[in-house]
Parts: structure tokens; sequence; C-alpha cells
């Protein structure tokens, strides 16, 4: 977040944010570990008054005093343990707090990114300096920590998104999921329900499965799904062999450097008597072996930075992290505890192949320091959940990507900043990497978008960031998926990487009301009970003779399955107009295979807050089941341009 | 018995509630209290759900789906961060 609110533009949104109370009257609750609520990033010099409208509490323990975490800027902690405990058995009092108090980090990285006060001069031991601030500084943050060292449990979720309402929240962000579950059986979903239909935007993190397909959480459609992305920052360190070829790395590493002289260079699978000692497992590596060398381990099953450990506990002078198919070219920087440096898988092999080739290998490490305008960027991180979804594949999701690579935000006191109890370092900020880390950088988003829009529906807010995402470089290509090296697609980042200072005036929204949602649901079958389940409703019964498609949603993005045999699938929309009045017209960018014919093409609006309707028909024929196809719709007056991403699959 | 309990979240009708009560926490003891003797209720929820959470065996469970008033009885999930 010292890069992040540049590289999203935020800086060109001054203008166009109202400095009213309605942007400051915002919350946003931050569903997670906690708080360590000394951090300057809670510092609410500048700030009015808690807003009157807000009911909620700042909940004492042993060591979270309100008097001294609670203020303008975190107006509310609350804690959630009794499912957590009912099936853990008691918090263990000498590992964690029973409070608001974050023992483990997470929790304080995602609310200071939500909408952390800016404080300026910071850095994380020397990388990534600049002014940290959240993406909403003058939104206000309420934490409820549901996670504990041992989980997040549904019945504690559920009571505090239960809570958070009843406080005053405007704003949910909740970086954690779970598996894929129908939604009346998903207790984020059923939360979710309900806040939506309280007028309450929701944001979750996509998950950190991919890039695999369908691996998706939170995939409900009245929740902003978030992937991750890279920002066009790094921290270049560079492997340099004495063959004279050298790769490039990253790494956070920050202490005593490599002797200048190149050092023996082993492969871990050769210092070790056990089959997987090439993944540096805790006491795999001999020390008679690795003592003064710089050994390569290849990444998987336990932690990176635990890999550097036992490096260094073996008596290794340095560690090369090597990637293998798993993470092909994915480069997550570590404030490993000893030289360290991650490079992706190709430079992992040729690496590896000189190893293995030259009888005496020696290499050394070049920390380079940050590298701020690195380009292309952003581009999709290859742990990133991809759709389609598995519960509703007509659903597009994500809904879109955000930063998630490499983000320094405020850190926890309890723990050092790899978070192994082998690290003594305690740092203000911490640098990591997440969907849990895109997603709070969304809700600091939509907690703007509130702020500046108040009479938005959540369904508007959330259309405005969509519609106005970019899924493309300026004139060179679609936004790059890390884990082929080629383009992705919106399985990849939905409708693209966000756009703040566009989505502040995005012209035409999408909207979404609990009916939609309601009729949606009647699409899919749900029972009475289900239905109830979700939205409370107990008296609710689908039309009989209504025909209820899931087609006919309002979304902002378009998910088309086809059978394998020839068909045609029709969608129907509605534009509301939030900007000026005009006349928007339709163009289609569809793939070699698909027939779109929108109708009508071109939509004049008179009024704010008028609302057209369209239609859009996919025609196709026969192809092989698993085919995936994509496209662009576009509504333009030339001032703006509303984009929905086609994704058509074949099943 | 006890190590075979587990979480449930269980849904009720609000409107549902009989005269009898006058509040629904009541109402919600007094179903988990028909199912099970040393149940007790974890949280109950009253703004994004209507209901509550205890432990229960998966009998109890059973049968607190069978209860008036039930709409769904479902084993919390865990989550993990991302």
């Amino acid at each position: 977040t010292t890069r992040t609110p540049e590289f999203l533009g935020l800086d060109r949104t001054e203008g166009f944010i109202p400095q009213s109370n309605t942007t400051s009257d915002v919350v946003v609750g931050v569903l997670d570990t906690g708080v360590w609520p000394e951090r300057k990033s809670y510092d609410d010099a500048g700030l009015g008054p808690v807003p009157a409208s807000w009911k909620g509490a700042c909940e004492e323990g042993k060591d979270f005093k309100a008097a001294n975490a609670c203020n303008r800027k975190l107006v509310g902690a609350r804690f959630f343990s009794q499912g957590y405990e009912a099936r853990m058995g008691p918090i263990n009092l000498t590992r964690e707090s029973r409070s608001p108090r974050d023992n483990d980090g997470h929790g304080t990285h995602t609310s200071s990114t939500v909408a952390g006060s800016a404080v300026p001069d910071v850095d994380f031991l020397g990388y990534a300096a600049g002014t940290a601030r959240g993406m909403s500084t003058r939104a206000r943050i309420a934490v409820y920590k549901v996670c504990w060292l041992g989980g997040c449990f549904g019945s504690d979720i559920l009571a505090a998104m239960d809570k958070a309402i009843e406080d005053g929240c405007g704003v949910l962000s909740l970086s954690l999921g779970g598996g894929m579950s129908d939604y009346y059986r998903d207790n984020i979903a059923v939360g979710a329900f309900s806040a939506m239909a309280m007028g309450v935007v929701v944001s979750c993190s996509a998950g950190n499965a991919g890039p695999g397909a369908s691996t998706l959480s939170n995939v409900a459609p009245w929740i902003t799904t978030v992937g991750a992305g890279t920002l066009d920052r790094d921290f270049p360190a560079n492997v340099l062999l004495s063959n004279g070829k050298n790769y490039t790395g990253v790494s956070l590493y920050s202490g005593k450097p490599l002797p200048s002289s190149p050092l023996p260079f082993i492969y871990a699978g050769n210092a070790t008597n056990t089959t997987n000692g090439n993944l540096c497992m805790t006491g795999t590596l001999l020390p008679d072996k690795v003592a003064g060398k710089i050994v390569l381990c290849d990444r998987g099953i336990n932690a990176r930075v635990q890999k550097g450990s036992v490096v260094r506990d073996a008596g290794g002078a340095g560690m090369i992290l090597a990637n293998t198919a798993a993470n092909g070219e994915e480069l997550v920087a570590d404030a490993h505890l000893l030289p360290a440096t991650a490079v992706g898988e190709i430079a992992g092999d040729a690496i590896k192949s000189y190893l293995f080739s030259d009888p005496n290998p020696t290499a050394t490490i070049a920390f380079r320091g940050t590298k701020v305008g690195v380009k292309p960027s952003p581009v999709v991180a290859a742990f990133s959940s991809r759709g389609p979804s598995a519960i509703t594949p007509d659903i597009l999701k994500p809904d879109l990507i955000a930063p998630g690579v490499n983000i320094l935000a405020a850190w926890t006191g309890s723990v050092g900043p790899t978070g192994q109890a082998a690290d003594p370092r305690r740092t203000e900020f911490n640098i990591i990497s997440g969907t849990s880390m895109s997603c709070p950088h969304v809700s600091g988003l939509l907690a703007l978008l509130k702020g500046a829009h108040p009479d938005w529906s959540p369904g508007a807010i959330k259309s405005a960031l969509m519609t106005t995402a970019y899924a493309a470089y300026p004139g060179d290509g679609g936004i790059l998926d890390v884990a082929t090296g080629r383009a992705a697609t919106p399985f990849d980042f939905g409708a693209g990487h966000v756009d703040p200072p566009k989505a502040l005036d995005p012209g035409l929204v999408y909207d979404l009301t609990t009916e939609d949602y309601l009729d949606f649901l009647c699409a899919l079958n749900y029972t009475p009970l289900q239905i109830a389940r979700l939205s409370r409703l107990t008296n609710y019964t689908c039309d009989r003779q209504k025909a209820y498609e899931v087609s006919d949603l309002n979304y902002p993005s378009f998910a088309v399955a086809f059978a394998t045999a020839s068909t045609t699938v029709k969608h129907t929309r509605t534009l509301t107009n939030v900007g000026a009045p005009g006349t928007y017209k339709a163009t289609v960018s569809a793939p070699e295979g698909v027939k779109v014919v929108v109708e009508p093409t071109a939509l004049t609006f008179s009024a704010l807050g008028e609302k057209k309707n369209y239609t859009v028909t996919f025609s196709t024929a026969s192809q092989p089941s698993g085919s995936t196809a994509f496209g662009r719709l576009e509504w333009s007056d030339a001032q703006h341009v509303v984009a929905s991403p086609l994704a058509f699959s074949w099943t | 018995a006890a190590a075979k309990k587990r979480t449930y979240i269980v849904h009720m009708a609000k409107s549902q509630m009989p005269p009898a009560f006058a509040e629904h926490r009541h109402w919600y003891d007094a179903s988990l209290r028909s199912v099970s003797d040393t149940a007790e209720i974890l949280y109950a929820y009253d703004t994004v759900a209507h209901g509550f959470s205890a432990r229960l065996t998966p009998a109890e469970a059973r049968a607190m789906e069978r209860r008036p008033g039930v709409l769904g009885v479902m084993a919390e999930a865990r989550y993990e961060l991302h």
C-alpha cells in the first residue's frame, strides 16, 4: 500500500470523491484475525466524530483495553470464539489472546489495507519505502476477530456478520473461505445475502487454489469475488552463477550480505538422506554437506520461509528457492532469515542443470532492492483461484482482480514477518501475498464508492467496479497470466483489473435488487426452505407460472455454458443511467464460432436513474466438450465505456 | 456422545414462534432442550439469519430438523485465511 494507491490511480480521484461526511461515515467491517491497534495505520488524526449511526463496541480483553485501542479510525473491535472453543477446546492463552488483539498479523494487514490512515516514510526492512495507506483513508474500520490459530468456524463467522450489520457496517470484507458448497449451505453466502438485502456490500477473496480451473471460493452472485494480480513493483535478487549466467529472482532478505566471492553451491536433494530432502523439510539436510554453502531447495509442501530456516539451521550460507511446475514462473518475495532468493521454474531448471553438470558449482545472490515501473503489470497471480464457478457456471466468477502480490501493510507485534516461531524480528509493516490482500483493496474501493454514491445499491456499486475494469494493457494486448505466460481469460480475472477513477463515474450500472436474487434462487430450483435459509423470508414461494432463468439475473458479466449440440441462449439485461443524459451504442467482440446479437444496439437515456432493457443472443454450432471462448460487450457514449466480459464454455 | 457432537447452525422461521414464548431466544432454548438435555446455544442469530448454533449429535440434529419452525439444520463449515 506504499504503491497500490498510485497503481490504482487513486491519486487521480481526489476531485471525484466528496469530502463530505458520506465518505467518512462508511464503516468497513473486517472479519479476520483481529487487530494490532497500536499501529500508526489506526491513527485517527483528521477524522471527525464517530458516525452517529454507529452502534458497535470495543470489546475488552486482558491485553486489549478499549480506551487505548478504539478511536475515530478503529471504531469497533469484537471477537467471536464460542464456535472455535466448542470445537477445538479452550483458547491457549499462552499463544493467543481471547480478545480482538491480532496475534497472527493477517487481520492487521487486511484492515489497514482497507482503510488505514496514511503513514509516511515507512518501509519493510528497507524495501517498498513510501507512504502506506488504506484504499479509503476516510472510512472507519471495525474488526471482528473470527479466525484463531486453529482456524475459522462458520458459527463464529455468522455471529460476526450478524453483529457487524447490527453495528452499522456498510461494507464487509472477508479474506477467508472454505470449499465449494451450495449457497444455502455456505455460512458466508447465507450471511452475505441478508447483508446485501440490507444495503451492505460484501467482498470476499476468491481463494489461492489457482491456477487450476474451478477452484474458487465465495462465488455467490451477491458477493464481490476478488482474485489477485501483481502491481508494477518488484524486489529483484539475482542468482549469479560462476559460469557467467545470471537469473532474476525476488527476495525481501535484509541482513548481512553474502561475501562478494561466490560460495560453494549444492542441490538440497544431494545433501540429504531422505527422499524429499530436495524440499528442505525440517531435519532433512545433512549439515556436513551444506555447511557454508548456498543450497537450492525445491518449492512445495512446507512454507517457503521455513525452508530457509532449515538451510540456516543446517549451517547453510544461503538459499535459492526454485519453483517447480506447480508454481511455474510465479515469484513471491519473502523476508527470509538468511540470504535467499526465489526463482521461477525455467530459471530453477537452468540452475539445476548447471549444478548437475559442474563438478565444483559456485554461486552468489545479488540483492537489488525495490524496483517500480515493472511491465507488464498487472498480471494474474498463479495462485489466484480460477473459474468457472462450480456452483453456478452461468455466473462468471471471479468478478474482478486487484493487487494481491507483495503488498505492504501494517503487521502484528506478536510474531515476526515470516510468522515463524524462529523469527525474532518485529516489524510495523509486512509484505505478504494472497487473494486475502486483494480483497481488502476492493473492500476499500467499495467503501469509497459507497461514500461517493450513498444512494447506490450494493449491486450498483459492484457493477461500477466491474464494468469499468480493464482487461488489456494500454495498446498492448490482454492482461497476462503468470501461470501460463499467455493472455489471461475472464475465468482468471472476471471483468478485469479494478480502475477506481473510472468506477466513480461509470455512466451506467447493472443494478440488482433482493427480488432479482430471489428470482435467481427460483431459477436454481431452490425449495422454499432453502430460500428461507438464505433470505429469512419464510413465506416466499417461486411463481409456478413464471419461467425463471439464471440468464435473466442482471449481472454485469456474462457466462454461457453451451450444451455440446448447437444452441442459442438469450440473456436479458437492464442498464440504469447514473450519469448525464446520452446515447450509448453497443459494440461486441465475439470469439470465432459464436454469433452475438444485441438488441437494440443503441440506448438513449434522458434522465438520471432511467432504466433501459436490452437482450443479447448467443448462438453457436456444436463444439467439443471442454472448449472455451471469450469476448467482450461494451456500451459507450464516447465518454464512458460500460464493459462486460463474455465467457463461453461447452459442456 | 460428546465426541460425536458437531456444531450445527439451526435456521428458524422467526414468524412461526408459538405465542407461548415472549422472546425468540426462549423459543430457541426450548427447541434445543426438546432434542438434547445437555446442548447449549453458542450464538443466537437475529440480523443476517434467524436461529442459533449449538453442539449436537447427528441424531439430535435430525430430531431438530423435524421440530416445528425449523427451516434447516446445517453443520458449520470450517474456513481458512486466504
